[in-house]
This record gives C-alpha cells, structure tokens and sequence, in this order.
C-alpha cells in the first residue's frame, strides 16, 4: 500500500497537536510536518505494515535526526586554545548567570583553571549574584562599576587570563530583549571586542513560541550552541527541537536545578520521551 | 404542527445561508493564531469550539460582515476571561496593605516588586519592600539598588536562611511605621519543589497577604496553566502581572493562567526600568495577542 498526502495529514494532525502541547512551536511544527511530507508521501510499505505506526516512526525519527546533529566535545576544544573565551548571551532570566556558574564548577572539577567577566555591568544587583557564585565555586571575578563598558570589562578578564595562564574565561553578558536592536548591537560589539571562541545562547525550556524569535535574533550574533535551563519545571524540552531546528546549531547542555551540579550534557532522548 | 415544520425548514434555510466552510476557515485561522500566542492547547480548543457555535448560531448584524462578526466573538470569549476593563489593587485603607509577590524562577518578581512600590509611592502611597529570598545569591542587593534611588525602603538581611521568619519580622516592621503598601518578595519556585512551594505556604500563613499576586513570564508556553493551578492550590492567586511583553512574546500563557485561577491581570511590564509596569488593558492586550 502506499502512504498518502491525505494519510499524512489526517495522522500527522494529532502528532502535531503532541508536538504544540510539548512546547515546540507552532512554526517549526509546521516546518518538520512538511520535510516529513516530502520524504516520506508516495513511499510504499508492505500490506501488513501499519500506516499510523510508519508515519509516527518517520516523524520520531526526523526528530532525533535533528536533535543529534552536530556534537560539539567541549573540553577537547577548551585543551586546544587558552585563554579559553566563551560568552554567554540571552534573553532576561533565562538563566545566563547561574549557568556560568554551574558550568565554572563542572570545568574547576575537571582540573581547568577558571575566570569570570562581569559584563553585566547594567542589571541591578548583578555583580553581588556573581560574585556570590564565584564564591561559592572558588572562581575569581573580574568587574569594574556598575554603568562600565561590558566590553571593556571582558577585556580585562582577558588580558587578566593571559597573564595569569588561565585556562578559561566566562563572560556573563546582560539579560536582553530580542526585539531591542539597540541591545543586540551592543552585545555585537562585546563580541567583537572579546572575540569568543564560543558563544553559548542561553534559553529558557518553560519558553513557547517566542523561543523561535530569540533564538533567530541571537543567532544573528552569531551563536555556537545552546543551554536550555529550568527542564526540571516539568518543561516538555521542545524548546531544544525549534532552537535547533532554526539555528542550525546543537543544545551543548540543559539546567536541571539551581544547584551547581544541575547542569546535565544534553540527550535527546529525554525529548523524544516526553513526545513519544 | 405546521409552525413547527416551518420552524424546522427556516433553521436549515438559514443554516444553509451561513457559508460553512467560511466559519471553519475563520475559526481555524483564529486557532493558530492563538496558539502561537502560546495560548494553553486545550483552552484554545474549548475557546475556539464556543466561537464556532456562537458564530453559527448567532445572527449576523447588519453592516457587519461574517469575518467582522466572529473576531468580535473572540473578544467577547477572550474579555470574559480577562475581564472588561482594568481592574485595581484593592488597597485596605485602615491599615496595611500586604502583598505577596510568588512566581517561577527569573519571571520578574524582584522586578516587579520595585515596579509596583514605585507605583503606589507616585500615587502618595507610603511602601515598604519585604526582600524574603534566602535562596538567590545577591537577591537583596537587587532590591536594594533598584530602589534605593526613589527612597523606597527595603527591609532584608542576606545573612538570614529563614524566609518566613524574615517575611514575618520585615512586615512587622512597616506595619509599626503605618506604610500604607508592604510588599514582599519571595525567591523563585516551581510546582516540582515541592519544598519550596511548602516555604511559599508558610511565607503566605505568617504574613497573612490581601493578595497574593503571580507574577507570570510573558514568554511562558504550554506549562502555564499548570504552574498556575499548583501555586493557585498552594497560595490562592488574588491577580497576575505579566512581565517581558517587550519580547517577541503574545503573553498567552498569562491569559491561560488567568483563566485556570479566575484572577485578573492587573499589570504589565514592558521593559527592565522601574517606571515600565502598566495598567492592565484588556483590549490592548487581545489585540496584540490575535497579531
Ligand atoms: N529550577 C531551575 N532554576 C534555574 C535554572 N537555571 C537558572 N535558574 C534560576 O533562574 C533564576 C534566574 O537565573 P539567572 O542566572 O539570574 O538568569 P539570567 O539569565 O542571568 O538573568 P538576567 O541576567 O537577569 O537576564 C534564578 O533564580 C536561578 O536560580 C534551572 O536549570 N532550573
Ligand atoms: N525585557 C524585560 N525584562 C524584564 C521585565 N521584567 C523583568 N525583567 C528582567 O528579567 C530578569 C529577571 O528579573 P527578576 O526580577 O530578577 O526575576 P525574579 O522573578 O525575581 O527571579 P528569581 O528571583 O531568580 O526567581 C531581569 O533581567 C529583569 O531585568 C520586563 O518587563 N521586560
Ligand atoms: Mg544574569
Ligand atoms: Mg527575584
């Protein structure tokens, strides 16, 4: 028998309605549904074969496809160049900052010597809840006044890291808004001046459908990878499937708490659990 | 028997002027829009179920055409929900007014918190600000801050663990000193730590809020309704502020919240300073979320 444009659609629209309800957004849905479509409408399957269970197969399977490509092995990078820079960016409390954290403690463990920048110089309180961290994870912070150059501050982190063979250095970026082009120019300059061998967009799991629009406009920065945090809010992680989906480029890790341990190397398994 | 023949026979005329196929159009059309306004799945479907049957069932007005008619029934569905107008803090005028700020980490609640002091003290309000995170490093420097240039007075002490009893002494304190607002911010939780939603319990009995106010991510997706029924069961929900509405973001999430607690959005917050809080507009707000 042959599956059909019309089977297709009749099956596919309650495994999108799984997807919605997983918080991949309506767009990316839409765009998975039609590659789908391509790929597999007009294929012929044996008369014992299931429709249903063929079309939720390929669907399962174009999901993981795009969840596993490209691996990045962040410590064989991190051994190749030093000062190791990777800048952290993303909207307002999608957990930017206490993801540096968690991620300077994993790197501490490993036997990496460890930075941070605090290039949040406009938040109020921010430099307090870095430094705080820091303590607590035994990292050092370089900082200047708050209304200072983030830039600048970066910089300094920098030449700090080099002079004092520092294997990596974390810049802690403001919280902003994708829609603020002002905003996005001034983290464009950051990185220009810092010129980050990794940038990281940081996301939030319990994000809809404005993930998609995030992730486009910082991906417009020029973004390497992703975290997606607070997945231990009973979030769904769909948010992985459209931020990769539209960027191109993997989720490196996702928050699973607010202790320093909670930051888990990202399997898109748990995903396609919680969908299938 | 005739009259009802003739009853009949008018329904179907009539249903047969109705195009059919238009309505669903329309109506499904309205669906996607209102769930990629991250609008709850299910509340979309028993939204868009009502707006079908109204739509078929309803007398088209005159001048007004089928299209006009049904958008109109989607704000009358969507209003019933958040309200007509805006609605205010009730604010007790023989003695303080208590007010208890809860929400999921990051939503904007220390934010918030300095946004609406600052809203009352413009009103002629004396407001005092209860920083009870024990939990968020620098979360009473933040307050701090963010307030001190307005001379609005945070009550806190980042060496103290105990949130409730922090809570208890802060309110105290502005109620001695006859402050007309005292609002209190607690630090971030989820409906899985079920630890921290007990803290946010006790927090509530010992300070005994007029209101307990979620404050809501613009951004948040298909988990808002469900975040909003465990705080709603825990500490039952007086009003919501959506925050970050200066995103790309519809704030669906927020008018399913709304929906699940029976509170009202009295506020919105769009931008980071802390003269960005705005009344609640219902209209405004549904005519931004239908695009
Ligand atoms: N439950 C949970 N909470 C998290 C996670 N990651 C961060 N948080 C919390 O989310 C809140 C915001 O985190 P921050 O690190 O301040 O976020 P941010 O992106 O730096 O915020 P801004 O700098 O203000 O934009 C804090 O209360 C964190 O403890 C996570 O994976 N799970
Ligand atoms: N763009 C934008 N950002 C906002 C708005 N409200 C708050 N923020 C930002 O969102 C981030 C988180 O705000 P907080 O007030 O720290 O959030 P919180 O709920 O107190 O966080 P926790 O205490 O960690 O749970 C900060 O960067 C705020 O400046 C808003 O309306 N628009
Ligand atoms: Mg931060
Ligand atoms: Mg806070």
């Amino acid at each position: 028998k042959t599956i059909t444009e019309k089977d297709i659609d009749s099956i596919l629209s309650d495994l999108e309605l799984i997807l919605l309800q997983n918080d991949v957004s309506l767009k990316v849905t839409e765009e998975i549904k039609e590659i789908l479509k391509k790929k597999i409408s007009g294929k012929k399957i044996n008369l014992l074969e299931n429709k249903r269970a063929f079309i939720k197969n390929a669907l399962k399977e174009a999901i993981r496809e795009i969840l596993s490509s490209e691996k990045i092995d962040l410590i064989e990078r991190i051994k190749a160049k030093k000062p190791f820079v990777i800048m952290f960016v993303g909207f307002n409390g999608t957990g930017k900052t206490t993801t540096i954290a968690k991620l300077g403690n994993i790197l501490k463990k490993k036997g990496f010597s460890v930075v941070f920048s605090a290039s949040d110089t406009f938040r109020a309180g921010s430099i307090e809840q870095l430094e705080k961290h820091a303590q607590n994870v035994g990292i050092r912070v370089i900082k200047h006044r708050y209304g200072g150059d983030p830039a600048a501050v970066a910089f300094d982190a920098i030449e700090h890291a080099k002079a004092r063979n520092i294997d990596v250095v974390m810049i802690d970026t403001a919280g902003r808004s994708e829609m603020n082009k002002n905003l996005i120019e001034e983290v464009k300059k950051v990185k220009r001046i810092a010129k980050p061998d990794l940038t990281i967009f940081v996301a939030d799991a319990l994000a809809g459908n404005s993930i998609v629009e995030q992730a486009e406009k910082f991906s417009d920065v020029g973004i390497d990878c992703s975290v997606l945090t607070k997945i231990d809010a009973d979030a769904r992680g769909g948010g992985a499937l459209s931020i990769i989906f539209v960027t191109g480029k993997p989720v490196l890790y996702v928050g699973t708490g607010q202790g320093y341990d909670d930051l888990k190397e990202f399997d898109p398994e748990l995903i396609l659990k919680n969908i299938f | 028997v005739l009259g009802e023949a003739l009853n009949k026979a008018l329904k179907k005329l009539t249903r047969g002027v109705v195009d059919e196929k238009l309505i669903k159009e329309i109506v499904k059309d309205i669906q996607r829009a209102l769930i990629a306004a991250d609008v709850n799945i299910e509340l979309v479907f028993q939204l868009s179920k009502n707006i079908e049957k109204r739509a078929f069932e309803e007398k088209l007005p005159k001048g007004v055409s089928r299209k006009e008619h049904i958008i109109r029934i989607v704000y009358d569905e969507l209003t019933k929900i958040l309200g007509e107008k805006h609605e205010q803090i009730y604010l007790n005028p023989s003695e303080s007014t208590v007010l208890l700020m809860v929400g999921i980490q990051g939503s904007g609640k220390t934010t918030t918190t300095g946004k609406l002091a600052r809203f009352f003290q413009k009103r002629g309000f004396k407001v005092g600000i209860v920083c009870s995170d024990t939990w968020r490093p620098g979360a009473y420097h933040q307050l701090q801050q963010y307030c001190s240039p307005h001379n609005i007075e945070v009550f806190g002490d980042p060496d103290e663990k105990d949130a409730i009893k922090l809570a208890k002494e802060g309110v105290k304190y502005f109620r001695k000193k006859k402050y007309d607002v005292i609002i209190v911010d607690t630090a971030g939780r989820h409906k899985e730590e079920k630890g921290l939603i007990e803290e946010m319990k006790k927090i509530s009995k010992a300070v005994n809020p007029n209101e307990v106010i979620l404050v809501i991510d613009g951004t948040i997706g298909q988990q808002a309704m469900p975040q909003a029924k465990a705080f709603s069961e825990a500490t039952p929900v007086g009003s919501i502020i959506v925050t970050k509405l200066d995103g790309s973001a519809k704030g669906g999430g927020a008018l399913s919240s709304a929906a699940m607690t029976k509170a009202k959005i009295k506020f919105i917050g769009e931008g980071e300073k802390i003269d960005d809080l705005e009344e609640f507009d219902p209209k405004k707000f549904v005519s931004r979320l239908l695009g």
